[in-house]
């Protein structure tokens, strides 16, 4: 009888159980409508099964978003998760679609299912992609802008990942600031 | 403790088929 280790058949189980969602943008419909929920995945194996079926972000059309949220929270400022959060934002130009925009949001998903921010893994909410013509987004969002200690060790922890050089720096924004913003900027709470 | 897995951990099982 031959013994067969768990490792070959056991998919290892993620902290979290999480959900991508695929946003559309189509002006006929209001923006919950164009909102859907593609598939929720909570191993390891099932997480790459999703990520290998779909379209790699450089290739979705201006417009669309990808957002990959802890299940029970939905990829909005709304919700009750969100509200008092905010996100580590990065703003991409135009050549960084090619060069850069696939590996950025894959090393974000990765940090997430991963939990790679340590004890503060759970201060994180989730993660979106925005592709939009003057120059998408990789945002990582979190629930409390107010706790400094999460926030930067988040920060700190992403841009490293990313692998961003020093001088390059990502700014933080809460939610409720760039809802109520007047301009096209939102000002920064914290900066790594 | 939290189930913590390193870039390198995940990245190995991009192709792997689940067996089951």
């Amino acid at each position: 009888l031959e013994i067969v280790s768990p490792e070959a058949y056991i998919k290892h189980p993620l902290q979290n159980s999480w959900s991508l969602w695929f946003f559309k943008n189509d002006k006929s419909k209001t923006w919950q409508a164009n909102l859907r929920l593609i598939s929720k995945f909570d191993t390891v194996e099932d997480f790459w099964a999703l990520y290998n079926h779909i379209q790699v972000s450089s290739n979705l059309m201006s417009g669309c978003d990808y957002s990959l949220f802890k299940d029970g929270i939905e990829p909005m400022w709304e919700d009750e998760r969100n509200k008092r959060g905010g996100r580590w934002l990065m703003t991409l130009n135009k050549q960084m679609r090619r060069s850069d925009l696939d590996r950025f949001w894959l090393e974000t998903l990765l940090c997430l299912v991963g939990e790679a921010f340590d004890d503060y893994s759970d201060h994180v909410c989730g993660a979106v992609v925005n592709i939009r013509t003057k120059g998408d987004k990789i945002a990582v969002w979190t629930a409390d802008y107010d706790n400094r200690e999460a926030v930067t060790h988040i920060g700190r922890v992403y841009k490293e990942r990313l692998g961003l050089p020093t001088k390059m720096t990502i700014g933080y924004q809460s939610h409720a600031d760039t809802a109520t913003k007047s301009g096209s900027t939102t000002k920064n709470k914290f900066v790594v | 403790g939290k189930r913590q897995y390193n870039r390198d951990f995940l990245l190995c099982f991009q192709f792997k088929p689940a067996c089951i």
